[in-house]
């Protein structure tokens, strides 16, 4: 699945 | 968290130490493209917007400010405090044929039309080209200097464990973000040439020069 709930990578 | 996305961060941490420790040591920026560090300062900003929005976690929080405060030091160092030493002739690269192209794609290829997720978007896709105007640099000058280059395999490694992260996090949390993904391997493949340059050439103890 795709997340597009903030990123939590920097 | 998995060992690939720390050892990506701290890889990542370290080529923005060693450039400000190189410019600071020798109190010169020559060699280094301020336009790619603009870029870069341009990329946090635009990416780490969310520091305002939402709270992931206290490792999240601190190295998005440290990147960010880095970022603006080394434009600081270029720009203002040894401007001097800043070999603006070479810097030559037209940052309008990076800056047009990205700004359209990131309206048109997002997760969702949101001015923050179009930002983060812009962010992505900025950084996988934000290195050519220093690689742009090296090949007008035809050298760099040993600790750019190390500089640039830091931040090189650092999206290649990227990729080992995002194949492991695939596998293991079934999560992938196409956009980071696709923007990743671009920039990854940038760094090819040059870290061929750097296995054969730095690592034997000679200094990068193209023929």
């Amino acid at each position: 699945q795709e997340t597009t709930e903030g990123h939590d990578e920097l | 968290m998995n060992i690939f996305r720390i050892l990506g961060d701290v890889s990542h941490l370290l080529a923005m130490i060693i450039l400000l420790v190189k410019i600071w040591r020798s109190k010169s920026c020559a060699g280094i493209s301020g336009k790619s560090q603009i870029l870069f300062a341009l990329v946090f900003t635009t990416r780490y917007l969310d520091l305002f929005t939402i709270f992931i976690s206290v490792y999240n929080t601190v190295m998005k400010v440290i990147f960010l405060v880095c970022a603006y030091i080394t434009v600081y160092m270029i720009y203002m405090k040894f401007h001097k030493t800043f070999d603006r002739e070479h810097d030559s690269f037209r940052l309008e044929f990076l800056l047009v192209p990205v700004t359209g794609l990131s309206f048109l290829e997002n997760h969702s039309f949101t001015p923050l997720e179009i930002l983060w978007t812009f962010s992505i896709y900025l950084e996988s080209v934000a290195i050519l105007p220093q690689l742009f640099m090296i090949s007008k000058t035809g050298e760099a200097e040993t600790i750019t280059t190390h500089y640039l395999f830091f931040l090189g490694l650092y999206r290649a464990l990227y990729l080992a992260n995002w194949i492991w996090r695939y596998h293991t949390e079934n999560f992938y973000d196409q956009i980071a993904v696709v923007s990743g391997v671009v920039q990854t493949i940038f760094y090819c040439d040059f870290f061929y340059l750097y296995v054969t050439k730095v690592l034997k103890g000679k200094k990068l020069s193209l023929p």
